[in-house]
């Protein structure tokens, strides 16, 4: 464990804790894409498979039951709560996030590191968490507004990604045998997604205004 | 010991 990827693990639980006090705190959902949530819980599950198999360290463990119960949470409190999903913006979140768990799951099957059931639903996993993002992003910019805890949310998550790269850069040239073609190409995709949302998120906070993304 | 990879990683 190196100061990056910690601080990595740690923006990356910042960003649920923020989005499970938004929809705790204001009964609302507005500008989250529920679509966005689904492709979590659908990560999570299958990269997580190994907590039936490995043990790296209690931290690990439970922070893979942290972020599965917390996605399964939030997806059923969109779905389900009375108040909650109300507040969902329906009519925006369109993205047709399907395609992506097909593609993902084909690009697996070309791309693993062995033709077994765990490293193909590990490489899914990567695949499917570089564009899991999309779907918030295009909700956010078709609202054009975005509340302070969403913008919060989207950043802390963009966060998590940054330091995931300083830890593989960190880990390339501390570690022999280090295996990173797959997480680092995917990476490198998936964090590429949130510069334009970085973008105008540094430059509200840099005029001290509300985000506001250009249609 | 094993070869380290980005499979300890969340």
């Amino acid at each position: 464990m190196n100061i990056f990827r910690l601080a990595g693990d740690m923006t990356h639980l910042m960003s649920i804790l923020v989005l499970l006090l938004k929809i705790y705190a204001t009964k609302s959902c507005s500008g989250i894409s529920l679509k966005t949530q689904e492709l979590y819980a659908v990560v999570f599950l299958a990269r997580y498979l190994d907590l039936l198999t490995d043990f790296f360290s209690l931290y690990n463990t439970v922070m893979k039951v942290v972020f599965i119960v917390s996605s399964l949470a939030i997806v059923w409190c969109m779905r389900y709560h009375r108040a909650v999903r109300r507040t969902y913006d329906r009519e925006l979140d369109t993205f047709r996030h399907y395609f992506l768990i097909l593609g993902s799951f084909v690009l697996a099957l070309i791309f693993h590191e062995k033709f077994t059931v765990r490293e193909i639903f590990w490489a899914f996993s990567i695949y499917l968490e570089a564009v899991a993002i999309l779907p918030q992003l295009v909700l956010l910019q078709r609202s054009g507004n975005v509340d302070n805890l969403t913008g919060q949310y989207v950043f802390f998550l963009g966060a998590y990604r940054g330091f995931y790269i300083l830890n593989w850069i960190y880990r390339y040239f501390t570690e022999a045998h280090f295996g990173r073609w797959i997480a680092s190409i995917s990476g490198l995709v998936q964090t590429a997604l949130y510069a334009d949302f970085f973008y105008y998120y540094f430059l509200s906070w840099k005029n001290n205004a509300k985000l506001k993304l250009p249609a | 010991a094993e070869p380290s990879s980005v499979k300890d990683e969340l």
